[in-house]
């Protein structure tokens, strides 16, 4: 049972240290891939994407664009929810996604 | 007896961070996945009208959104110089980020839901590394949850 | 009072981070409360002209 508990144990340590170099590359690929200029332009989706992605007409879909490290803050007072959105690196763009 | 027993702890703890980081791969190549198609279909888009989108219907990466029913009442301030916003709701609303979105465009293949047809599983493997199509073809059946044993 | 804090304004990486706060918001008893007291609330007597 010791044995095979250790033999055991050994494949799980390279597998998780598989998975830890897949996670790194994945993440720099990610990364690469993001801050690309050409992807950069082309990264975008269309105002009926939206609206094709939230089926239901009655739905209202606001748009909220926000320099990195923006702090959202949701609280739930008695009276509502509060949402706040704070940056320290730029004005944050809202607007909602107009109907078709 | 005491050894087996640290081993079997040091297995379980094993197993869990396997379990939770395959989760992160999964969502890594989703993400990898979906944001390659998005700029495929622009730039296939953009060749057949010969032009970008007017600037105002298009809304670049990164985003998030909040939806919620057209009856929601929601009273907003904003500084004025649109650091800082304070919104109240008086209704439900959700918020989903830009990786979501895609999703439910259908950019990530279906994958995330482990329902993928075969052309879709083709694409798919063909815009991942070669070192992640194993996993590609794992996530077309459901989520991964076998341990990929290495060597 | 709960309160959840996210960082946004980065795209890809991280798991769905709102999954948390969408439960928070639509399973609370809050909004089940507020639909008691608007069916609950007696009308508004209307104003005289």
């Amino acid at each position: 049972r010791h044995r095979d508990l250790q033999k055991e144990v050994s494949h799980l340590t390279e597998a998780e240290d598989k998975l830890d170099e897949l996670i790194t590359k994945c993440n720099l690929q990610l990364r690469l891939l993001t801050e690309d200029s050409q992807n950069k332009k082309l990264g975008y989706v269309k105002c009926q994407d939206l609206r094709k992605s939230f089926d239901s007409p009655d739905q209202l879909v606001m748009v909220i664009r926000a320099p990195p490290e923006t702090q959202m803050q949701v609280s739930e007072p008695s009276e509502g929810y509060q949402v706040s959105l704070k940056s320290t690196r730029g004005p944050i763009d809202v607007f909602l996604c107009p109907d078709d | 007896a005491q050894e087996c027993q640290n081993l079997e702890v040091e297995r379980q703890k094993r197993l869990e961070r396997i379990k939770q980081k395959q989760s992160q791969l999964q969502e890594l190549i989703l993400q990898q996945i979906a944001f390659k198609n998005l700029v495929q279909r622009n730039r296939q888009s953009e060749q057949q009208t010969n032009r970008p989108p007017p600037p105002n219907s298009v809304i670049h990466l990164p985003f998030i959104i909040v939806n919620t029913s057209k009856k929601t009442v929601i009273d907003c301030s904003i500084s004025n110089d649109k650091f800082e916003y304070l919104f109240n709701f008086d209704s439900m609303f959700e918020i989903h980020d830009d990786i979501e979105v895609l999703k439910r465009m259908g950019m990530a293949c279906g994958l995330e839901v482990g329902k993928c047809s075969p052309e879709d599983l083709k694409t798919a493997r063909g815009l991942v590394p070669k070192a992640l199509e194993p996993y590609v073809t794992e996530m077309a059946q459901g989520p991964i949850n076998n341990v990929y044993i290495t060597g | 009072r709960s309160r959840m804090l996210v960082s946004i304004g980065e795209s890809f990486g991280t798991t769905n981070k709102f999954q948390k706060i969408n439960q928070m918001v639509n399973s609370s008893d809050w909004s089940s409360f507020k639909r008691t007291l608007d069916l609950g609330s007696a009308p508004k007597p209307l104003k005289r002209l």
